[in-house]
């Protein structure tokens, strides 16, 4: 994250290689469910063993004998729609929710958030010098409507897609920050209403955050869950 | 600090039998099993349960006939090496393999018979030699290796021709698909088993890395090193590579499919020109030390494309990677690239969310066959004619009993993947709908609540 600060957010979970090297961020929208970005992984049938789901810990490479982390290997993956960017990922064990642990909502199908609705991202990837490399970085950020964004975008924004953040250089998601969360305050809650995927660079002036519009997909996911 | 298992091969979730023959189990430590199998002249392998701890010695191994290998979940199977390999080591004393023809292809005379050749070389006499019927073997440590005597009256012995076992198979490229039985290192060291974690602890454990190989102590390369290699049993060394020679010719990676627009599974065949990482920063060239120093040369892995400053997958990451230019990054995956599309080409259409759609299509976009919607293997659907009588669910036609949004499914005849959507597109003009629910009526649980609290600066406290 570029220009984020330290800081909570017990619903991003880093996601580990076989090496136990942090390559993703995801979200734990369920005990045993993390959404992400399908970009992460070779494949949806790809073999998930000896990949793993960290979470409960705010450091990048916490001591292995750290009693806050919980280290949960992934069983399988799930893929979304056809360009939806997504993938599920079933964790062996369900994570056990405390004050450093906790799921996030979903939003409501089809919900389309607010202009200026408060956001944030986070992610233990790139800071770029602009922030504590060791630690998960957040960064506050408003929603941008489709219409407004797309003037950036030269109307390339799709309906499945939701934009966040500022015009200014500088600021965003980076490397290592993909598939990460953008969670929205709302009706009193955290909700997911993005997923960070890759963009070409960090932190460009005039060109927002762009993240896969997760209200577009929540019959999917309730679905992999109830199915 | 070698293990006894050193000496065997495993192969996990199998049992040998025989019919009608039946030893003695054993409570045992996988290892205090290999001491005593190794100990006992007349064993060949054991059978491991891993619930009871018990061990059941075997006179013979899988590649004798008249046994046969059993699936079982709880039974790991152990076969002396001496046994398994058809290749030698050093000059083959220990050979135990089941040749029995002489390298110019005369057939051996049994040890146990004087005829055409009369000898001294005969099984009870020399019990430890390993002197089975007419098999080839080096009882006397022979600079040829394994031979025996022929049972043509005019030559009397001649050796087997048995290739050493760093000579018999060659490496490809960085020999990351070698699956051969050298286990010792470039400098004589014994290989650790990859199963064990002494003396050197490490990550590469079988379980984690099924696709690598990492069989009992063999030297391979899970890691995309140069060549093979392993952790040796000298807790003063902790790894080495093995010497295994080099095939001749023109090396090419097996099984890769090269793209040059796009890049498919983990890219390892990516040869395109993208040479940027997905936040633009520019790659170092792959033949340069600066900023990075790194061993991923053109040389080194010739068979990787590593040209100019491209966006390349050498060692079997997630995605293509480079260094970077940055000094600060000295990684970084090109997440930007585009994955090229591996579904199979939509054969028919739906209008809709495709709840109407009647048509024939039976395969998911993967191109996995569907199950039958009446029936519960292998996958026990919640969908069923009978749940969903109105819904069209015959035979194993895709289709969309549950309005989902995303076009027909089904359940698939792979165990591993539940259900799928089909091969079927959106017909022209026909935009998708979505369900919307009311965000004025939703009502969140217990999710999306956090203590909102200073982060604790634990560097200072």
């Amino acid at each position: 994250i570029l220009r984020g600060t330290p800081g909570n957010s017990p619903w991003t979970v880093s996601l580990r290689n076989r090496e136990g090297k942090h390559f993703c961020g995801g979200s734990l929208v369920r005990r045993n469910w993390i959404i992400s970005m399908k970009q992460c992984f070779s494949s949806c049938y790809a073999e998930f063993r000896g990949y793993e789901a960290w979470m409960g810990t705010i450091l990048k490479d916490p001591r292995s004998d750290d009693p806050d982390k919980q280290a949960i290997p992934i069983r399988r993956a799930v893929c979304g729609p056809k360009h939806s960017n997504l993938i599920m990922l079933e964790l062996e064990r369900p994570a056990t929710l405390n004050s450093r642990v906790a799921l996030i909502c979903l939003p409501p199908q089809g919900y389309i958030v607010p202009e200026g609705t408060s956001c944030e991202i986070a992610g233990w990837g790139e800071t770029q010098g602009t922030g504590r490399d060791d630690v998960l970085n957040i960064l506050v950020m408003p929603v941008i409507s489709n219409n407004v964004c797309n003037r950036y975008y030269r109307g390339r924004l799709a309906e499945t897609e939701i934009c966040a953040g500022t015009v200014l250089r500088g600021f965003g998601a980076c490397e290592r920050d993909y598939g990460g969360p953008l969670a929205c305050f709302t009706h009193s809650c955290w909700v997911l209403e993005g997923v960070i995927i890759p963009r070409r660079g960090c932190g460009r002036p005039n060109h927002p955050g762009i993240f896969v519009r997760v209200a577009m997909y929540v019959d999917w996911i309730k679905k992999v869950i109830e199915l | 600090q070698r293990s006894p298992l050193n000496d065997y091969h495993r192969s996990k979730g199998v049992q040998l039998v025989r019919p009608s023959y039946w030893t003695q189990e054993m409570p045992f430590s996988e290892e205090d099993c290999a001491i005593h199998c190794t100990r006992t002249l007349s064993c060949r392998a054991f059978n491991y349960n891993l619930q009871s701890k018990q061990c059941q010695m075997l006179d013979w191994t899988s590649q004798e006939t008249g046994t046969e290998r059993q699936r079982h979940n709880h039974v790991d199977l152990y076969e002396k090496k001496d046994y398994m390999r058809e290749c030698i080591v050093n000059k083959g004393v220990t050979y135990r393999g089941y040749r029995y023809i002489t390298k110019s292809g005369k057939m051996c005379q049994h040890w146990s018979s004087n005829v055409p050749h009369e000898h001294r070389n005969s099984p009870s006499q020399f019990p430890r030699k390993g002197l089975d019927l007419n098999y080839c073997r080096n009882p006397d440590n022979d600079e040829n290796g394994p031979w025996c005597y022929t049972t043509d009256w005019h030559t009397r012995l001649e050796d087997c021709g048995i290739k050493r076992c760093d000579e018999m198979e060659c490496l490809m490229c960085n020999g990351e698909d070698y699956s051969g039985f050298v286990d010792h290192t470039e400098s004589g060291r014994e290989c650790q088993r990859w199963d064990l974690s002494y003396p050197h602890g490490h990550n590469y454990q079988p379980e984690k890395y099924p696709e690598k190989n990492l069989d009992n102590n063999y030297c391979r390369n899970p890691d995309g090193s140069r060549r093979p290699w392993c952790y040796t049993t000298d807790p003063a060394v902790e790894r080495e590579y093995c010497n295994i020679r080099k095939c001749d010719g023109e090396h090419r990676l097996n099984d890769v499919e090269i793209t040059k627009t796009c890049f498919k599974h983990n890219g390892v065949g990516y040869r395109g020109t993208i040479n940027q990482t997905s936040a633009r920063t520019p790659c170092q060239r792959w033949d340069k030390q600066f900023p990075h120093k790194h061993e991923f040369t053109p040389e080194n892995y010739s068979c990787k494309g590593l040209e100019e400053n491209y966006c390349r997958n050498p060692d079997g990451s997630e995605a293509p990677w480079c260094f970077t230019k940055d000094r600060g990054v000295r990684t970084a995956f090109c997440f930007q690239l585009e994955r090229c599309n591996d579904d199979i080409e939509p054969e028919d259409c739906y209008t809709g969310n495709g709840t109407t759609y009647r048509g024939f299509v039976s395969k998911t976009r993967k191109g996995i066959p569907c199950q039958m919607w009446n029936t519960n293997s292998p996958h026990r659907p919640r969908v069923t004619p009978q749940t969903h009588p109105n819904a069209g669910l015959l035979k194993n036609y895709c289709r969309n009993p549950d309005g989902d949004s995303h076009g027909p499914w089904c359940y698939t005849s792979d165990p591993k993947v539940q259900w799928d959507y089909c091969a079927i597109r959106t017909c022209n003009g026909h935009a998708k709908s979505t369900n919307k629910e009311d965000p004025a009526s939703v009502e969140f649980e217990s999710c999306g609540r956090r203590e909102d609290r200073p982060v604790e600066n634990k560097k200072s406290r």
